[in-house]
């Protein structure tokens, strides 16, 4: 049986509160850019890698897309299946997602249209020492 | 009121590197 999609997990609730590798606190909707990098260079073990939306196609469970995206200076080709809502942050954009109608319904989370070409920010852990 | 961490909203998508 196919694997089931990343179910979305609560945090992507506007108004989840999400704390920063320094310490502050923001709104999930109020993140930006600036802060995921801020927060991997402070991170012993974390580093933002760019993924490149490579593909986008339809996943073989019920509301679900299978996206292909191409991973850091290696071009890593890495296939993932999310539901349809679950919601990227771009590059630059903020957050986006293949539905960004339903991401809006149901989680209230103003997002973007993920479309072929979006880098977005994605994590590798750091070698451990 | 959860506060999630920052690193939760974002995905691993690649292997673990070697650097």
């Amino acid at each position: 049986s196919p694997p089931s999609p990343v179910a979305l997990p609560p945090f992507f609730m506007r108004g989840s509160i999400i704390q920063l590798a320094d310490g502050e606190l923001k709104r999930v909707e109020d993140l930006k850019t600036e802060d995921f990098i801020q927060s991997a260079e402070i991170s012993n073990e974390l580093k933002i890698d760019s993924s490149t939306v490579e593909r986008i196609d339809t996943g073989q469970s019920p509301n679900a897309v299978v996206i292909q995206f191409s991973v850091g200076e290696l071009k890593a080709q890495v296939c993932v299946e999310v539901l349809v809502e679950y919601p990227f942050f771009v590059f630059g954009q903020g957050w986006s997602s293949c539905c960004p109608d339903r991401t809006t319904q149901l989680f209230e989370l103003s997002c973007a249209k993920l479309c072929v070409g979006d880098v977005c920010v994605s994590l590798t852990l750091r070698s451990l020492k | 009121v959860p506060v999630f961490p920052w690193h939760s909203l974002v995905p691993f998508l690649a292997p673990t590197q070697s650097d």
